[in-house]
């Protein structure tokens, strides 16, 4: 994280969000 | 009986043209996935989805890629 | 001058092990890669890591699935 480009990612945290009709839960329950 | 010899999903040998939902089923992670130049749609396995129409998948995902902030 | 003509991300040359992370930038997705044999990472265009390597990117995906818009 010393490089300047790692800020990019900080304090964010990316997901796949599914709201579609099929989705009942994800496959993997362990967290990110 | 017709209708269940019907070849589904992949083996009917059908590009996919768009995977369009996700859902799991009875523990196996499964897409909707609509294929070209027909209009059905047939539940395919992801891990074969995967494999077999990677970019379908990854355009999928990366519609519903958003980045949350994390509280302190 | 010889930190910046090191070569980065894929100009590399070393297969990635995994994606870890995933940001915005300027409306262009990227991804944080961590190579293989490397304790490296280096930022990728995602546009390019899903052609040389749709399974690390699906992977990643895969374990970031959530059915909320907003974090518990």
């Amino acid at each position: 994280w010393s490089d300047t480009r790692g800020l990019l990612f900080r304090g964010k945290v990316p997901v796949v969000v599914l709201q579609d009709i099929l989705a009942v839960k994800p496959p993997c329950t362990k967290s990110p | 009986r017709a209708a269940a010899d019907k070849p589904r999903g992949f083996a009917k040998g059908l590009d996919p043209e768009q995977i369009i939902s996700a859902a799991d089923r009875s523990g196996e992670w499964m897409f909707l996935a609509k294929w070209k130049d027909s209009e059905e749609a047939d539940l395919v396995l992801a891990k074969e989805a995967n494999v077999k129409c990677p970019q379908n998948v990854i355009a999928f995902y990366e519609e519903r890629l958003t980045s949350h902030s994390c509280p302190e």
